[in-house]
């Protein structure tokens, strides 16, 4: 099976904004 | 056909062709006759001692000038003279300049007076800041010089001056030849692409020339103070010098300059061009042109730098680094994909594509970076595909960046 792409808009990224891709 | 290269367009050893180096040059003469009138003496017959003819020389006048201009001039009649009644030890020079290295070949002097009894010959390899002898020529070697009267030259002293009687005799009394070649009877000569001791030898940028003593007025049968050096015409022959790797020396607003093949540079050809780093420069032998080789940088550089280090540890067979690769390369030939980039197994690594980024995802991805060859990122725990892109089987997509996929309960 493949599994779905993670999908960005899940994230919580209170604590981990510099991971956050610039939309 | 060009020299430097054969037939099938292999590179060959080659040298320019042969110039005279004096002619036309200015020669500075430390002391002219004339500057006050003078009466010189000289001979019309060159085995008559009587064949005397005395005339004034006077620089006033062009007519009895005798200007050093006339030693290197075209004209073989006209004769440059010294003062009159030059005593040893003080001594008369004349200094030729020749405005870059050359490799000499010969050097004569036709002389308009009885030849010198002592004179002695220098060149200098700096631009006239420091001089070395190369030829001493006397009656009395041991006297005048403190050396011996040469006979054979050997392998330990070819590189030195030596000493000769020959070509100091009184006659011919007008017209006589001082000829000097400095290869002639060295040992190594016939090796001399191949003896760096030799190829230094020959190796000059300006000529001096010492008249230390004339031969006495007894001799000469006339009165001391009537007698002088008189020369017609002083000739240099050489090559410039070009290592072997031109067959051409082209005049250039800056002097004569190599017109250097074999990927070479330089005044003299003395290294390799940009990019050619591969092999460290070498002059060039008739067995073997070391021409200068390009480094291998797939296309993605055209700069590089050559490592003694590397090339020891290749044997001897490539040394180049190549600098400043481009299009996401990296390496000593621009040969892989820099970090964060893999290659395109679709593309020639010479392609300014065969790099394209990893697209490690910004999440499920430890790094940016991925293997080279297969473009796999590292991927968090949980995380699987390529690019990081997907949670494994078992796992499910959390909220948290830090741990992006968490185990299925």
């Amino acid at each position: 099976d493949v599994m779905p792409t993670l999908d960005m808009t899940l994230f919580d990224w209170t604590d981990y904004e510099d991971l956050k891709p610039e939309s | 056909e060009d020299p430097c290269y054969d037939a099938k367009q292999r590179p060959r050893y080659c040298i320019p062709d042969f110039l005279d180096l004096a002619l036309g040059r200015e020669v500075q003469a430390s002391g002219t006759c004339g500057k006050v009138p003078q009466k010189l003496c000289s001979y019309q017959d060159p085995t008559n001692i009587t064949s005397r003819k005395c005339l004034i020389c006077d620089q006033s006048r062009a007519k009895t000038s005798y200007p050093p201009a006339y030693l290197t001039d075209a004209d073989a009649q006209t004769c440059w003279k010294s003062e009159a009644g030059v005593k040893f030890p003080k001594n008369v020079t004349l200094t030729l300049p020749l405005g870059r290295r050359f490799e000499l070949v010969y050097l004569s002097l036709r002389f308009c007076s009885p030849r010198p009894q002592s004179m002695a010959v220098y060149k200098s390899m700096d631009h006239g800041r420091s001089w070395v002898p190369i030829q001493y020529y006397s009656t009395q070697c041991r006297r005048v010089y403190g050396l011996p009267t040469s006979g054979t030259i050997t392998k330990a002293m070819e590189h030195e001056a030596s000493c000769t009687d020959y070509q100091t005799g009184l006659k011919p009394l007008t017209g006589g030849l001082v000829a000097f070649m400095p290869l002639a009877g060295r040992p190594s000569a016939r090796r001399f692409e191949y003896s760096p001791v030799l190829q230094d030898w020959v190796t000059a940028t300006d000529i001096r020339v010492v008249f230390s003593r004339l031969h006495t007025g007894q001799e000469l049968g006339m009165r001391r103070k009537t007698t002088f050096y008189g020369v017609t015409e002083l000739q240099v022959g050489g090559r410039c010098k070009c290592n072997g790797h031109a067959s051409h020396c082209a005049s250039m607003p800056e002097g004569l300059t190599c017109d250097c093949r074999h990927h070479t540079a330089g005044p003299e050809c003395d290294r390799c061009k940009a990019f050619y780093h591969d092999r460290p420069w070498q002059r060039a032998t008739p067995s073997n042109s070391h021409e200068c080789v390009a480094c291998e940088c797939n296309l993605h550089s055209h700069r590089c730098r050559f490592s003694m280090e590397l090339y020891a540890l290749s044997g001897r067979r490539s040394g180049g680094i190549c600098t400043g690769c481009r299009h996401n390369t990296a390496g000593r030939h621009c040969h892989y994909c820099k970090q964060g980039y893999k290659r395109d197994p679709g593309k020639p690594i010479t392609s300014r594509r065969s790099c394209k980024p990893c697209q490690c995802h910004p999440v499920g991805a430890i790094s940016a970076m991925c293997n080279q060859t297969t473009g796999q990122c590292q991927c968090k725990i949980g995380v699987t595909g390529l690019t990081c892109n997907r949670c494994a089987l078992g796992f499910q997509q959390s909220r948290s960046a830090y741990m992006p996929c968490v185990r299925i309960r």
